[in-house]
């Protein structure tokens, strides 16, 4: 059954990995690693048209705007860029997604949330980076809260989360924090992906078809 | 100022890749 959609698939995304490969390694069946190749194509050919998502398109998703600068996407698009090469092939595109997908391991949301809110890879969440992350949150926002009401959210967060007292969180103190509140991780998880093929159908229709 | 941080950001908008999924015009 599968074989027409993957010869289909292999074809229009040259030079990327078979979808098999990747609903193997991911939490996605193969139906929805071809699913996704829609939402793929849609982003790599946007601005570009070389089949890449660039930082510009990433943005222009997200927020039909290709110019807002965000935190946030921007920490993600470089943890998207597995292999460090300024853009987001379908592979990594496809791997990376899978840790938004509801069901995928606590264990990968948890390390990856860890790694994006590290915004200096130093390997531990600083007080000053929980602060850059709250004040984004905030101008993302348009809210407006005085300084003083800002270190006082930072200083709780930390309380609860750097155990050890050392004033950084490790990964240790990390997993033990998000154990205690859960959501935390809340968009850690995509409902959208558990159902991607139906918001992407035109592929599956199409290879189905041919099937 | 008993809010933890990091629920706020995980609630905000701002920092969810659920726009990727909205179909634009």
């Amino acid at each position: 059954m599968g074989c027409a959609s993957s010869r289909q698939f292999g074809a229009r995304a040259a030079g990327h990995v078979e979808p098999e490969v990747l609903a193997s390694d991911t939490s996605f069946t193969v139906n929805e690693v071809e699913a996704l190749y829609e939402l793929y194509k849609r982003m790599s050919f946007s601005i570009i048209k070389d089949g890449l998502i660039h930082k510009e398109e990433f943005q222009l998703a997200l927020f039909r705007n290709s110019k807002k600068a965000n935190l946030f996407a921007d920490r993600v698009f470089d943890l998207f860029d597995l292999k460090r090469t300024g853009v987001i092939d379908f592979e990594e595109f496809v791997r990376s997604l899978s840790v938004f997908h509801p069901k995928a391991p606590t264990s990968e949301k948890t390390a990856f949330a860890f790694k994006l809110y590290d915004l200096r890879g130093t390997g531990y969440i600083e007080k000053e980076e929980l602060r850059e992350l709250v004040l984004a949150l905030l101008d993302e926002s348009d809210l407006c809260l005085s300084d003083s009401t800002v270190e006082a959210i930072v200083d709780n967060t930390f309380s609860q989360a750097d155990s050890n007292g050392d004033g950084k969180i490790d990964p240790e103190e990390w997993e033990e924090f998000v154990k205690k509140n859960p959501a935390a991780l809340r968009n850690m998880s995509l409902p959208y992906l558990q159902d991607i093929t139906m918001a992407f159908p035109s592929f599956i229709t199409r290879s189905e078809a041919k099937d | 100022t008993n809010l933890n941080a990091f629920e706020i950001i995980s609630f905000s908008s701002g920092f969810d890749l659920s726009g990727l999924f909205i179909e634009k015009e």
